[in-house]
C-alpha cells in the first residue's frame, strides 16, 4: 500500500492472508461466510505463457500448494488471533482473462469454518452499485513507497473515481478498463495498493445499515500511486451474481 | 259290423257309410282323430240326417274323449230330447276325439247320415290354463302346438319348466348384526328355491336370533312344513322346521357359526319372513381412563372383539413399556380379558433441545423444564452470528413432545455469520 497507514487492529476483521506453506505472504483476500475467501484470479494463476489468454487447470495454485491466515495484524510476526486454515477447493472465474485481467475474481474454499471472533469476521458483500466519489479504504500487507514491505496491515482512503475518467486515463496506454473494473484514487496519485496487496479488499460503509461491504478487491494498476494513474480493482458488484451460485452465500 | 278307423292329420273328412245314399242299419263305426300335444280338435257337420229317437238310443253319433262324452246327436231337428249339431262345433279338451256312428237293425225310412270335417287347432295355454298347477310362475309364451315359461330378471326357470326360483345358496354374513330375510321380503318369495344363510363370526361370539314383522311360510293344517320351511343349524344344534304365520320364539344359540335353510316348493304364494340377528361374546370389565386421559369408545359393557383406543389429553402421550406413543388399542378377548392393560398418559416431554451450531439454548424455567408448554429460547453466538430472517428462536414444547417455533415449526433456526460489523470501529472515514 503506497503512502497509506497502519490499518487499527480488528478493524478489518475479514482480511486474509494469502500464503506460501513457507510463510512467505503473496497475496490479501477477504471472508465471506464462515468459509469462502475473495480474492484475484491472477493470485490463483500462475502465468506461465503470457501468449496464450487461456486459463489451464495445470496453470492454477493447487489447495495445497498455500494457506489462508485469518486473524492476521502483523505481517510476519504471529500472534494468538490468527487461524491457520488449509484449502479445499479454488474456483477462478471462469471468464477470467489473464492478459486483460478481465474478471480478476477467484474465490478459495477454506477446509473448514472459520471460527468468527472478534478478529476474524466475514464482510458483506454489496447490496447495490458503488457511488462514485464514495470514499473506500483499501487494505494489504503489499509493497509501500520504495517497494519496502511493512509491518502491519496497512490501509488508505481514496475515493472511487468515475469510470471514464479511468478508461481515458488507461486509453492513452492501450489498457482496457472494462465494465466489470471499478477505480479509485487521487488524480495527483500517491495513495494506491501495489504488489502483494491483489485480491485484498477494497471496502466503504454502508451508512444505513452501520455495516462494511466488499466494494472490490486489488487487481491491477500501472506501476503505484502514479499521477492519473488511478488504482484498478475488480468491480464486487458485477460478480455478485457469479459469487453468490458458487458459495451460496448471502448476505 | 263295428270297425274303427285311427286317424293321425291335422285335419280330415269323415261321414256314415254309404253317403250320401242312406247308411245301413245295424252298422258302427268309430273314428279315433289323434292330433300332437299342444293342439285340440275342433269339428262340425256339414250335413247331418239320422233317425230320430228319444234320447238318440236307435242311431246316433256320439263324440267323446277318453273320459268325457262331449256330445250324443241324433235326428233331423233339434227337440228337446234329441241334439242335432246344426253349426255347433265340438271341441276336444285335448288332443283326441273319438266318434262313433251307430245305426240300430232297422229304419223307419231312409237317411242320408251325416257328414263331418275335423281339424287341429292350436291350445293357447297361456290363455286357457287357470289353474294353478298347469300355469307358468312368471311369463307364459304360447306358439303353434306348444307354450313355455320364462322368469322375471333375477329367477332362473326351474327343471319343472314352470316355476321360477333364485340362486341364494351364497349368503354369507360376517357382521355381528344385521338382517336377513327371504328373497323378494316382503313380496311373495320365489318356488322352487333352496336358500342357504350363513353366519359366520369368530369364535368367541354367541349369536341370538329374531324373527321380525311378517313371518308367512306355505304349510299345511294337518302335515308340520311338508312345503315351505326353514331349518336353522346352530352348532351341532338342529331347529325347525318353522312354516306358517306364527313365528319362532326368539333364538338364543352358543354357537358363532349359524346355517340357515329355507326352502320353497313349486306351488304358493306367501309373503316370507324376515330375522334380524346379533352376535355378543363374553364380557370385559369396566374399563377406567387413565389419568389426563380418555377411552373410546367409552361404554357401560363391552364384550368379545370390542376394541377400545386409549389416547390422553393434550400435551400428554400414552406410556407402555416405556414405549411412547399418541394412541393404544385393545381388545376385549375371547374368554372376558383385555388383551392389555390400560396404559398410563405421561407428559409429553420434548427432552434436551438439540444444539445449535453457531448458537446456544437458553431454558426459560429455572430447572430447565422440558416437558410440555415448557419454553426455551435459542440465540446465535453474537456478535458473530444472528438468526436468520430474525426469528425471536422461541420454542415451546408441543403436546406432540416436539420443540416448535411459531415460525419454523420443528426446524431449528439457522445462525449466519454477521457480516461487515467489526468490534473495533475504525476512526471516521473521511469525507
Amino acid at each position: 500500500i503506497f503512502n497509506g497507514r497502519p490499518a487499527q487492529k480488528g478493524t478489518m476483521p475479514w482480511i486474509a492472508m494469502l500464503s506460501h506453506l513457507n510463510g512467505q505472504p503473496f497475496c490479501g483476500g477477504s471472508l465471506l461466510g464462515t468459509n469462502w475467501i475473495v480474492t484475484a484470479a491472477h493470485c490463483l494463476h500462475q502465468l506461465l505463457n503470457p501468449d496464450d489468454p487461456i486459463v489451464h487447470n495445470s496453470d492454477l495454485l493447487t489447495p495445497s500448494d498455500f494457506k489462508i491466515i485469518l486473524g492476521k495484524h502483523w505481517r510476519r510476526r504471529s500472534d494468538e488471533n490468527e487461524q491457520h486454515l488449509m484449502v479445499k477447493h479454488i474456483i477462478i472465474h471462469p471468464l477470467y482473462n489473464p492478459n486483460t485481467f478481465e474478471n480478476d475474481v477467484g474465490l478459495v474454499e477454506l477446509s473448514k469454518n472459520a471460527v468468527l471472533n472478534d478478529f476474524v469476521m466475514p464482510i458483506c458483500l454489496p447490496e447495490g452499485p458503488a457511488q462514485e466519489g464514495a470514499v473506500v479504504i483499501v487494505s494489504g500487507w503489499g509493497k509501500q513507497f520504495l517497494q519496502r514491505f511493512p509491518e502491519t496491515l496497512m490501509e488508505i482512503e481514496i475515493p472511487i473515481v468515475d469510470h471514464r475518467t479511468c478508461q481515458e486515463a488507461y486509453a492513452s496506454l492501450k489498457k482496457k478498463v472494462t465494465g466489470d473494473m471499478i477505480c479509485a484514487g487521487e488524480k495527483e496519485g500517491g495513495k494506491d495498493a501495489c504488489a502483494g496487496d491483489s485480491g485484498g479488499p477494497m471496502m466503504t460503509l454502508d451508512r444505513e445499515r452501520g455495516q462494511w461491504y466488499l466494494v472490490g478487491t486489488v487487481s491491477w494498476g500501472e506501476d503505484c500511486g502514479k499521477k492519473d494513474l488511478y488504482g484498478v480493482y475488480s468491480y464486487i458488484h458485477h460478480h455478485r451474481g457469479w459469487i453468490q451460485r458458487v458459495t451460496g452465500l448471502r448476505n | 259290423l263295428a270297425h274303427t278307423v285311427e286317424l293321425n292329420n291335422m285335419f280330415g273328412q269323415l261321414h256314415s257309410p254309404g253317403y250320401p245314399d242312406s247308411y245301413p242299419s245295424d252298422s258302427e263305426v268309430t273314428w279315433n282323430i289323434t292330433v300332437p300335444e299342444g293342439f285340440r280338435i275342433k269339428l262340425y257337420f256339414m250335413h247331418f240326417d239320422l233317425e230320430s229317437s228319444y234320447l238318440c238310443e236307435y242311431d246316433y253319433v256320439k263324440v267323446e274323449t277318453e273320459d268325457q262324452v262331449l256330445a250324443t246327436f241324433c235326428g233331423r231337428e233339434t227337440t228337446d230330447t234329441e241334439q242335432t249339431p246344426g253349426q255347433e262345433v265340438v271341441r276336444s279338451p285335448g288332443s283326441f276325439m273319438s266318434i262313433t256312428f251307430r245305426s240300430d237293425f232297422s229304419n223307419e225310412e231312409r237317411f242320408t247320415g251325416f257328414d263331418a270335417h275335423y281339424m287341429a287347432v292350436d291350445v293357447d295355454e297361456c290363455t286357457e290354463r287357470e289353474d294353478e298347477e298347469l300355469s307358468c310362475d312368471h311369463y307364459c309364451h304360447n306358439y303353434i302346438g306348444g307354450y313355455y315359461c320364462s322368469c322375471r330378471f333375477g329367477y332362473l326357470l326351474h327343471t319343472d319348466n314352470r316355476t321360477c326360483r333364485v340362486e341364494c345358496s351364497d349368503n354369507l354374513f360376517t357382521q355381528r348384526t344385521g338382517m336377513i330375510s327371504s328373497p323378494d321380503f316382503p313380496n311373495p318369495y320365489p318356488k322352487s328355491s333352496e336358500c342357504f344363510y350363513t353366519i359366520e363370526l369368530e369364535e368367541g361370539f354367541m349369536v341370538s336370533l329374531q324373527f321380525e314383522d311378517i313371518f308367512d311360510i306355505e304349510d299345511h293344517p294337518e302335515v308340520p312344513c311338508p312345503y315351505d320351511y326353514i331349518k336353522i343349524k346352530a352348532g351341532t344344534q338342529v331347529l325347525g322346521p318353522f312354516c306358517g304365520e306364527k313365528p319362532p320364539e326368539p333364538i338364543k344359540t352358543q354357537s358363532h357359526s349359524i346355517q340357515i335353510l329355507f326352502h320353497s316348493d313349486n306351488s304358493g304364494e306367501n309373503r316370507g319372513w324376515k330375522l334380524s340377528y346379533r352376535a355378543a361374546g363374553n364380557e370385559c370389565p369396566v374399563l377406567q381412563p387413565p389419568v389426563q386421559g380418555k377411552i373410546e369408545p367409552l361404554q357401560a359393557k363391552y364384550s368379545f372383539k370390542d376394541q377400545v383406543l386409549v389416547s390422553c389429553d393434550t400435551g400428554y402421550k400414552v406410556l407402555k413399556d416405556n414405549v411412547e406413543m399418541d394412541t393404544f388399542q385393545i381388545e376385549c378377548l375371547k374368554d372376558g380379558t383385555w388383551s392389555n392393560k390400560i396404559p398410563t398418559c405421561k407428559i409429553a416431554d420434548c427432552r434436551a433441545p438439540a444444539e445449535l451450531e453457531h448458537g446456544l439454548v437458553t431454558f426459560s424455567t429455572r430447572n430447565n423444564l422440558t416437558t410440555y408448554k415448557s419454553e426455551i429460547r435459542y440465540s446465535c453466538q453474537q456478535p458473530y452470528y444472528k438468526m436468520l430472517h430474525n426469528i425471536s428462536g422461541i420454542y415451546t414444547c408441543s403436546a406432540q413432545g416436539i420443540w416448535m417455533n411459531e415460525v419454523l415449526g420443528r426446524s431449528l433456526p439457522s445462525c449466519l455469520p454477521v457480516c461487515g460489523l467489526p468490534k473495533f470501529s475504525r476512526k471516521l472515514m473521511a469525507r
